[in-house]
């Protein structure tokens, strides 16, 4: 863990009573390291140990007995505030229906989150509706299908022939012929550097009025957090993120990196494979979570 | 980084292990590889940055052609034991390789044995029609052990070459899911004591650190043989299989480079470097 580290790199200065700065940097150096360790993006990591250095100077900690302890205080404090901050979760419209569209790479859990958040929608008083707008990944129609049975949720399944844009129109209409109020459209997975699939999301946003666009991201993402995330804002407008599988032992650094980078709420957390299994976010939990 | 002329001054040696760490090799690995270049850099004279990194392309290559990369197929029937977390691309692998075994004259067929997931045998059965081979599955919930055995006793019967084994997603921490994998692999050596003759570990090019840790606990719950790194035509260079080849002596076969049939190449060590270092 990150204080043991700390602990050990700074004990070779704790015989002359107060530490230097540079004896500091010896341990910001190792807060980089955990950092890029857990997954946090190489820049990221940089720019926030950046951050944390005039806080990590100062007296509080040159002075103190157990400096590690301190370093390691400021940078779970910062952590959280970064992670933190404004705590999101689906924005109702004043007039329904409210369409939700899930983005993100291949296999980072959407159909599934779709039919978590159809759950957690409808456990809010609220009436969802579950758009299979995946036709290229073999029977993603019937997968999504199948969870919406299994779990008493509606699923529409629009003409497969059509285009993927006028199919999830199709989607918000039937939904709204059904009087539901919230539209959740499951679209394929797609890498973020494929222009023709970016488009195909900036079509879906010209045929339908989409309200919240949320980035499905697995939580063992690695360094492409950062291009993933930027891609698709930078295509489409992302309004929030869910980190999903943080069932597993992911340190999960991914996070950091995406608030950082493009400055939106992780909403969400998917924490198994049941449709029950999503969970609010939580900046603390995560914070140490990051830090090992 | 390997332009000719350039100085293998400081600036050199720390853009490299930031491309190393970029490509999540991981801190350790991308310092250590940065270090011992730096001491060789000295000692051989290796000029400039272009030979720099030819000199460090050269020396991984050495490393990573020691492996023997071809899959184990020479006994009818092989089992090809398809394993990893959730979501890597298990069942769109096994759907390439029975077509590339195919293309390659042999017959291969396909156990259908996530009998978990939503409709995870109808996308198996998808990509089995795609590739042209059989199917053998049960319904929806049945003993994933079941499905395998009655695979292999049909190959045995039919005499197809190989036998591929899609199974569940499965995160390495769940211990109830790693016991069933053990018990998966169980069926298979009491139906044929030297299969299955590949175990493959389905890895996702875009995970971090993670990867490590399920590469050590898939192969210590089932005898790992290969690994596949797949959506390499993703930004992400899955840099960590270089960290888990040195630890686990397990060497990447195959490689995943998109959502066709037809998108699943042999592990080329020497592309792959060069894709790392441009
Ligand atoms: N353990 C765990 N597994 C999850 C979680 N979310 C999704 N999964 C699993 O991850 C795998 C992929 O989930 P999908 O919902 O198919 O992912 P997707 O993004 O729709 O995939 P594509 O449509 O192919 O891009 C499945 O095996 C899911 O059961 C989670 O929070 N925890
Ligand atoms: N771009 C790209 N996508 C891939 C590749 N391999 C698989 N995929 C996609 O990744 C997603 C998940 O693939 P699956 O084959 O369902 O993965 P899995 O490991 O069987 O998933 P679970 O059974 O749910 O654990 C699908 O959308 C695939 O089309 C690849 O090499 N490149
Ligand atoms: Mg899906
Ligand atoms: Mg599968």
């Amino acid at each position: 863990a990150l204080s043991d580290r700390l602990a050990t790199a700074l004990r070779r200065f704790s015989g002359r009573g107060r530490l230097t700065k540079e004896d500091v940097e010896v341990g910001l150096r190792e807060v980089r390291v955990a950092l890029l360790e857990a997954d946090v993006n190489f820049r990221v990591a940089r720019a926030f140990v950046d951050r944390i250095r005039e806080r990590a100077v100062g007296n509080d900690v040159l002075e103190s007995l157990t400096p590690g302890q301190q370093i390691v205080k400021i940078v779970n404090d910062e952590l959280v505030a970064l992670l933190g901050g404004e705590q999101r979760k689906i924005q109702y419209q004043p007039h329904p229906p409210t369409v939700v569209m899930l983005v993100g790479l291949q296999g980072s859990g959407k159909t599934t989150t779709a039919a978590k958040l159809g759950l957690a929608i409808r456990r809010d008083g609220h009436r969802p509706m579950l758009v299979a707008a995946d036709i290229t990944r073999p029977a993603a129609v019937q997968q999504l299908q199948k969870l919406g049975l299994d779990n008493q949720l509606l699923v529409t399944v629009p003409d497969g022939k059509l285009k993927v844009a006028q199919l999830c129109a199709r989607g918000v209409a039937e939904a709204t012929r059904l009087n539901c109020d919230v539209v959740i459209l499951d679209t394929a997975g797609r890498l973020q550097i494929d222009e023709p699939l970016l488009d195909e999301l900036r079509d879906i946003r010209k045929a339908t009025t989409v309200h919240e666009v949320i980035l499905a991201v697995d939580a063992m993402t690695g360094q492409e957090a950062v291009n993933v995330a930027k891609g698709f804002d930078d295509a489409i407008h992302v309004d929030g993120v869910i980190l999903t599988k943080l069932d597993g032992d992911a340190r999960g650094g991914a996070a950091l990196s995406m608030r950082e980078t493009i400055g939106k709420p992780i909403m969400y957390c998917g924490t198994g494979e049941k449709v029950s299994d999503l969970e609010p976010f939580a900046p603390d939990r995560m914070a140490s979570r990051i830090l090992g | 980084l390997a332009a000719p002329g350039r100085k293998l001054d400081d600036a050199f040696y720390d853009d490299l292990t930031e491309v190393l760490i970029a490509a999540d090799c991981g801190v350790e690995l991308s310092e250590r590889l940065t270090a011992a270049l730096r001491q060789r850099a000295r000692r051989d004279n290796l000029g400039d940055g272009a030979g720099a990194i030819a000199a460090l392309k050269a020396e991984i290559l050495a490393v990573m052609s020691t492996y023997d990369r071809a899959l184990d197929l020479r006994t009818v029937p092989s089992v090809v034991l398809v394993v990893g977390v959730n979501g890597s691309g298990k069942t769109t692998t096994i759907g390439k390789l029975a077509y590339r075994l195919r293309e390659e004259g042999r017959t291969s067929l396909i156990a259908a044995a996530d009998t978990y997931r939503a409709a995870a045998i109808d996308q198996m059965r998808v990509w089995a029609d795609r590739a042209g081979t059989d199917l053998v599955a049960h319904q929806p919930g049945a003993d994933p052990g079941a499905v395998v055995f009655d695979a292999i006793q049909a190959a045995q019967a039919r005499r197809v070459d190989v036998v591929l084994v899609d199974t569940a997603g499965r995160l390495h921490t769940k211990v109830n899911l790693m016991a069933e994998l053990g018990k998966i692999r169980r069926v298979i050596e009491r139906l044929i004591p030297e299969a299955p003759q590949e175990v493959l570990l389905v890895v996702d090019a875009t995970t971090g650190m993670n990867a490590m840790r399920q590469a050590l606990a898939f192969h210590e719950t089932t005898r790992l043989t290969g690994l596949v790194i797949t959506k390499l035509d993703g930004s992400a260079r899955g840099g960590t299989l270089l960290a888990v080849e040195e630890q686990l002596r397990v060497p990447v076969k195959l490689v995943g480079l998109g959502e066709g049939l037809d998108d699943l190449n042999l592990f080329d060590p020497a592309a792959y470097l060069d894709a790392i270092f441009g």
